[in-house]
């Protein structure tokens, strides 16, 4: 199972 | 048959207001490995232009593929071809499906 980080990184683009 | 083909749409959108408003989520190296709409805001050019939805999976921005772009990477060259004052309008080659074509 590849560890992929759960956490996904969210910007916004103005 | 019956099977969905993962199919891309090319959304032209103006720069109408002086924002994009748009936000994504993911990023090469990620469990969502191309950038994903996931909020448009009310009154940037993404909202007036009513065809970018939550949800869709931007495969291309101006010709530019995201593949393998990590997200800083991505937003950036969102940002930029918003800012760029060449041309009036952004085109996103997009997918309602989460697989890269």
């Amino acid at each position: 199972l590849r560890l992929e980080p759960q956490w996904v990184p969210i910007s916004w683009v103005y | 048959p019956g099977l969905l083909e993962p199919t891309a749409t090319l959304i032209r959108v103006m720069k109408t207001a002086p924002t994009l408003g748009i936000a994504i989520e993911g990023g090469a190296k990620t469990r969502q490995p191309l950038p994903r709409i996931v909020t448009i805001q009310r009154g940037g050019s993404a909202h007036n232009c009513s065809k970018l939805k939550v949800g869709q999976v931007i495969l291309e921005v101006n010709g530019i593929s995201l593949q393998g772009k990590e997200h800083r990477e991505a937003a950036r060259i969102i940002a930029e071809a918003f800012k760029t004052k060449e041309k009036d309008h952004m085109d996103f080659l997009v997918t309602e499906f989460n697989v890269s074509l």
